[in-house]
């Protein structure tokens, strides 16, 4: 604005030691020991990030604090935030995304059940953070395959206890009937499950999906259309979880 | 003490009056004005910064400032709290001791930050009183 004014403001350029200081000032008023330093080269444009995003614009919007950076990468396609999440969006002053750590879809041969399992890391949820929902989001294309009824059933399992010589013991927490020709994004509701993880991160083994026919025979996942992590980078699977602060933020003195 | 003035004010003749205005609008209109407390423009940039591999979005954001003289009469061109016009007024009975009122805001907005952290799972936090929206004394 006020030329003045600015003529009158910063008058000489930062040294490489008062940036230093201005960066840690800045890092300590965003609640961060350190700058974080992820390994990105291309999961920006996995769904986790857009899926943030896509929350970041509603919230701006609902600010209605003009944004001149409002950012738009590839959300093309169908909308990835539902009208559950606007609601967990508004009682949020948190909301973190959690990639699967460890995917992968195994068959025990002798009864022929597929299944595909998940694990997320939660360690890295910061102090007084209280999780008020979370989810498991996996995307389901439409699949030419004709089934019995033209649905099956998918069933979600958190992985109660281990086994090296048998199968894992398992807690059903949700069946869903669904269409074969159905294509959109599936939500779970894991909110008991991850906050025992969080309580008692020993309990956490991830979760398991199984898919059958109505006739109850086993399908892979990817038979039901279901993304993994050979699919698009867009609709791979994920967990978000929405948190309220429970407890004020106190800077430490530097 | 005020309305004894007024009384006074009445009696006199209309020329003591005009004077009286015309300083009242030069010190509105004075290099004071320039300096009364307002906010500020400040944009603080996470590009500058060197963040834009771990900070999504914004790419920074105007948090501004608020700077500027609380002098009398608060009330005529600025937000002021009621305690910060008693505190002009003892600052101008005893100007050594007493400072005058602070410019500072009074009204701050929160911002929205995504973020990636170190397992590069994505965070939206939401900072409170980070923006100044008003500025004002007191």
């Amino acid at each position: 604005g006020n030329s003045e004014v600015q003529s009158n403001f910063i008058q000489r350029r930062l040294r490489i030691s008062e940036k230093r200081e201005m960066q840690k000032e800045i890092l300590s008023i965003l609640g961060l020991p350190q700058r974080p330093r992820p390994h990105v080269s291309h999961s920006k444009f996995n769904s986790a990030p857009l899926f943030m995003l896509d929350l970041y614009n509603t919230i701006s919007e609902e600010e209605e604090v003009p944004n001149p950076h409002r950012f738009v990468l590839a959300t093309e396609g169908p909308p990835l935030a539902s009208a559950q999440d606007s609601a967990f969006l508004s009682d949020a002053d948190m909301v973190m995304s959690f990639v699967s750590l460890a995917e992968h879809d195994m068959e025990i041969s002798l009864q022929r059940r597929h299944f595909r399992a998940f694990k997320f890391n939660l360690s890295q949820i910061p102090d007084g953070e209280a999780m008020t929902a979370s989810e498991l989001r996996i995307y389901k294309e439409c699949t030419s395959q004709v089934y019995e009824n033209g649905t099956f059933l998918l069933s979600i399992y958190q992985v109660v206890q281990e086994h090296q010589d048998r199968d894992a013991d398992l807690f059903l927490l949700e069946s869903r009937t669904l269409w074969t020709a159905e294509e959109g994004w599936l939500e779970f509701d894991i909110t008991a499950t991850s906050n025992l993880w969080v309580m008692s991160p020993h309990h956490n083994m991830g979760l398991q999906i199984s898919v059958e026919t109505s006739s109850g025979r086993s399908l892979r996942p990817e038979e039901a259309g279901l993304v993994g992590r050979s699919g698009a980078l867009e609709k791979q699977p994920f967990m978000v979880a929405f948190f309220k602060v429970s407890e004020a933020h106190v800077r430490s003195t530097r | 003490s005020i309305s004894k003035r007024r009384h006074q004010n009445r009696n006199r003749s209309t020329q003591p009056q005009e004077a009286s205005k015309s300083l009242s609008m030069a010190d509105y209109n004075s290099s004071d004005q320039k300096t009364a407390c307002k906010k500020h423009e400040l944009y603080v940039s996470f590009r500058e910064l060197g963040w834009q591999d771990w900070i999504i979005a914004p790419e920074g954001y105007a948090a501004n400032y608020c700077d500027g003289e609380c002098s009398f009469p608060l009330n005529a061109h600025m937000n002021a709290t009621n305690h910060a016009i008693v505190q002009t007024l003892v600052h101008l009975m005893n100007p050594e001791n007493v400072p005058k009122p602070c410019c500072a805001p009074t009204k701050l907005n929160a911002i929205s930050v995504l973020y990636f952290d170190d397992n590069s799972n994505v965070i939206l936090k939401k900072y409170k009183n980070m923006v100044v929206r008003a500025c004002g004394c007191h």
